[in-house]
């Protein structure tokens, strides 16, 4: 069971959408894949088509109350693919959970208990480098980091990947970089390149060949509850994340 | 001292975009005009030209430490416009307040200072509902939310008005919704017609008439350290925050 958090504490660069179609496209491969919404959002949840409103156990109570995660979690239209939903409560946590024993390991424990029920657990954060995305640095075994092509975002990613360094050090050992995939990219503007070739530059084969282009449906099938392989197959944006994902998977090495 | 809070928890809807161009538009009119930036990113810092690596005393001291915000206060390119800003530690912040008294009115006790030394204080969010945001809030007249006109924003729109009623009643009577400003406005496409008419159907006259289109322009004057009217004047993202700061002021009245 391999775990991957998706995070940049830069906020609107991608994280929910590459977790969710990311998730999709291993599915519907063959995978059995489990979908971890840590952000207040709700966003991953509500973009799988599931209303967090209807829901009375979520996340929350897998991390504060320590309860087994394998009664929360949600089927979804794809097969294979389940969702462990988050709640509006989770905002909360951060707080809740300063003085408890073990803050920073919780979701670890909590997804020991899933042991070998699925191939990959792919766990979506919030956009920021507390308490919540934490924990999931320290249960994941990589994180894959989306990065717009702007400079703002380009701005952010020595600080995300110091503390990924720093939760290596402190909390888990295996944490490594899966890579860096680029998102929003415009081919009609210099901006998009030049990010591009800085980015290559300093992280090298870091990055992904695959890059994720602008793309409306993209921002539209989240409305639908549909991951973008359902919504409109014959897109820009469904063609390039299932691209993204062979790359991900080894079945094409791009070099 | 007319102190707005910029605030949505949404990540990477324009909250920062949106601080630094009403800040800069606001003080090139005349008026004295303080950005602050709570946002552990730095990015309202940087956007207006200053590095937040060379500054030994940054809005963390006067938060956490209670230090007098007067002797951080930083001049920037444009006249009639000084940055508070911001610093790597303030992610700290939050679970450094936690225990501490007072917690949700640091900021507030800092501008009180600053009083009559300008006539806008202008405050930058992070993309969360923790207590940077709250502090911004309890400390603000009235709070402006930028709203990306996609899905996932308008989805947290409930939950952010939500927490400005309860800041409203337990913190800040005098809290008001300024306006909520449609952003990345892009014309060719469906999904920003059809959120901006939900949005007005909604919230009515809460919604201000000026729309900021999408404009590379914008995403690229941060990197130059500059806001849109000293990167280009004559871009529509120049010519958009102009005349919303006229209809921000009551200089135009839109109906
Ligand atoms: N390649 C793309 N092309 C066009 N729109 C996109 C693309 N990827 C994401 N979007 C849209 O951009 C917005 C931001 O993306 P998303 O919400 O996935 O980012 P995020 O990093 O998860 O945000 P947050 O920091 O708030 O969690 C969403 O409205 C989404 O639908
Ligand atoms: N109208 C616009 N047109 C094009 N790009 C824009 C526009 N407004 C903002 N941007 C760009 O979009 C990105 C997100 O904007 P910005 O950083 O201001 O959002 P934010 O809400 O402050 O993000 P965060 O939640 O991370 O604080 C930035 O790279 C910015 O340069
Ligand atoms: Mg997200
Ligand atoms: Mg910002």
């Amino acid at each position: 069971m391999e775990i991957i958090a998706i995070a940049n504490q830069k906020g609107g660069v991608g994280k929910t959408t590459t977790a969710i179609n990311l998730s999709a496209v291993l599915a519907v491969g063959g995978r059995r894949v489990l979908l971890v919404d840590m952000d207040p959002q709700a966003n991953a949840t509500s973009g799988m088509g599931v209303n967090p409103e209807l829901l009375d156990r979520t996340i929350y109570e897998v991390l504060i109350k320590g309860e087994n995660p394998s009664g929360m979690v949600v089927p979804t239209e794809v097969e294979n693919l389940e969702v462990l939903p988050s709640s509006k409560d989770l905002a909360g946590a951060e707080v809740e959970l300063v003085n408890e024993y073990s803050r920073e390991l919780r979701l670890k424990r909590a997804l020991d208990k899933l042991r070998d029920r699925y191939d990959f657990v792919i766990v979506d954060c919030p956009p920021s480098l507390g308490l919540l995305t934490v924990n999931a640095l320290a249960a994941a075994h990589s994180v894959l980091v989306p990065l717009q092509c702007e400079y703002f975002a380009l701005e952010g990613l020595a600080r995300l990947m110091h503390t990924i360094n720093r939760i290596r050090e402190f909390l888990n050992p295996e944490l490594s970089v899966r890579g860096i995939l680029l998102t929003m990219y415009d081919v009609r503007n210099n901006l998009s390149k030049e990010v591009e070739a800085e980015v290559r530059r300093h992280f090298g084969n870091l990055v992904f060949q695959t890059v994720i282009p602008r793309n409306v449906k993209l921002s539209e099938a989240p409305s639908y509850g549909k991951p973008i392989i359902l919504y409109d197959m014959n897109c820009k944006g469904a063609s390039s994340y299932i691209h993204f994902v062979q790359e991900f998977t080894g079945v094409i090495r791009e070099e």
